[in-house]
């Protein structure tokens, strides 16, 4: 069975359901970029943003954590996040993207490739309420 | 079998504005 570290979340696993904004359910590693889209178009509160790796270093704290910054929105604003090695990030038309693919293959079957320098990612903000 | 919400496989990247 696959061993899961308490800090990935279970719904990465390949094979969970996954309910879009319009109730469809699909599995986690059959999501495309459309899906996202078309769900926060739904939603009322969430918008998607792009967020472009722009730095991924390891972390200080652990050898199983990356330091990954991104770029985010039309204001480029810097944020850094600190996650699990195979922690995956949607890339914009390509899909699952992980620091260390082999690794989220090995732990949550779930197809992925190498996160680069350059990918664009989505991401959410709150929608502007006015 | 548990159903997750989609907004839940996205990271939530709150930009900070500063304009």
């Amino acid at each position: 069975s696959t061993v899961v570290p308490p800090s990935l979340p279970p719904y990465f696993i390949k094979g969970s359901i996954i309910q879009l904004a319009d109730g469809e359910l699909k599995r986690v590693e059959d999501l495309k970029t459309e899906d996202f889209i078309q769900s926060a178009e739904i939603s009322s509160e969430l918008k998607i943003d792009s967020s472009t790796v722009e730095r991924i270093e390891g972390s200080h704290t652990s050898p199983n954590f990356a330091v990954v910054q991104f770029s985010v929105g039309e204001h480029r604003a810097q944020v850094s996040v600190e996650v699990l090695v195979e922690y995956p990030f949607f890339v914009f038309g390509q899909g699952w993207s992980s620091c260390c693919p082999d690794r989220t293959t090995q732990l949550l079957e779930l197809p992925c490739t190498k996160l680069s320098v350059g990918d664009v990612c989505i991401s959410l903000t709150l929608k502007n309420l006015r | 079998v548990p159903v997750f919400p989609w907004h839940s496989l996205v990271p939530f990247l709150a930009p900070t504005q500063s304009d």
